[in-house]
């Protein structure tokens, strides 16, 4: 995981989860 | 590199279903390439560009796939096993969907569009062949934005990963994202049964033609004669 840490982080950030 | 007349594709019907009405919404605004105009013409500057754009079109592809209904509700690592399969196949879709209606030439953004000579300077010849083919596909199928933001959806729940933890979680969504294509296949186009499935039967190509890509571009990387963003090298390195 540590490899992919941006990857990691930028769907860390602000997710506003979606579902309908 | 110029400006291409874009012809679109009028839908037909009215959209009423709700997970694609959501994709529309969530499409990414447009990206620039911005070459660099103190760079003289060259294979390095062509591959720095689209390095550079494939970088910040990743970011804003990855805030997209957020809001793919049904897609933040997965592990972090599926979401993440997810994206690093399918990155390539969703940034070919886009260049492809940008393409339609330009003859024989690649958008990669409205300020760069390049040609098969274009191509062939940056090395990219059997790329564009590639991409081209896909561009003649959805031409000829006439693809609707509509079609093409659930397609894309598709091709990234269906990634294929190996390390994906919640199956039933993942097929959930490929589930919800194929019904959504189907019901706005039969909106659009009532009088064609066998639409969405031929929609779907493209994705084989996609998936070769980015397969193509990621290779290509990993021995860009191993050449190190092309600076490459942190983000990019990591979706690579990834493969």
């Amino acid at each position: 995981k540590e490899k992919h840490k941006i990857l990691h982080r930028l769907l860390q950030n602000s997710t506003s989860p979606v579902d309908l | 590199l110029s400006l291409p007349q874009k012809k679109t594709f009028l839908g037909g019907g009215h959209v009423e279903n709700k997970v694609v009405s959501h994709l529309l919404g969530a499409e990414p605004e447009k990206i620039y390439a911005m070459p660099d105009p103190a760079l003289p013409d060259s294979d390095i500057k062509a591959l720095t560009t689209l390095c550079d754009l494939a970088d910040r079109e990743l970011v804003v592809n990855i805030g997209w796939a957020k809001h793919i209904p049904g897609f933040s509700s997965l592990s972090l690592p599926d979401q993440m096993s997810l994206l690093q399969s399918a990155w390539m196949e969703i940034l070919i879709l886009r260049v492809v969907f940008r393409s339609l209606g330009c003859e024989d030439q690649l958008v990669f953004a409205e300020d760069y569009v390049m040609n098969e000579e274009q191509a062939k300077l940056a090395g990219l010849q059997d790329l564009y062949t590639a991409i081209l083919q896909l561009v003649r596909k959805y031409t000829s199928i006439k693809l609707h934005r509509e079609e093409f933001v659930t397609l894309k959806a598709i091709a990234l729940a269906n990634a294929d990963s190996m390390h994906i933890e919640d199956w039933v979680a993942v097929q959930r969504l490929q589930d919800s994202l194929h019904a959504a294509l189907q019901e706005l296949v039969s909106v659009l186009h009532p009088e064609d049964g066998q639409r969405a499935g031929r929609l779907i039967m493209t994705l084989p190509l996609l998936r070769q033609t980015a397969a193509k890509a990621v290779q290509h571009f990993c021995n860009i990387k191993q050449d190190g004669r092309v600076p490459m963003h942190k983000l990019f090298l990591e979706l690579l390195e990834a493969h």
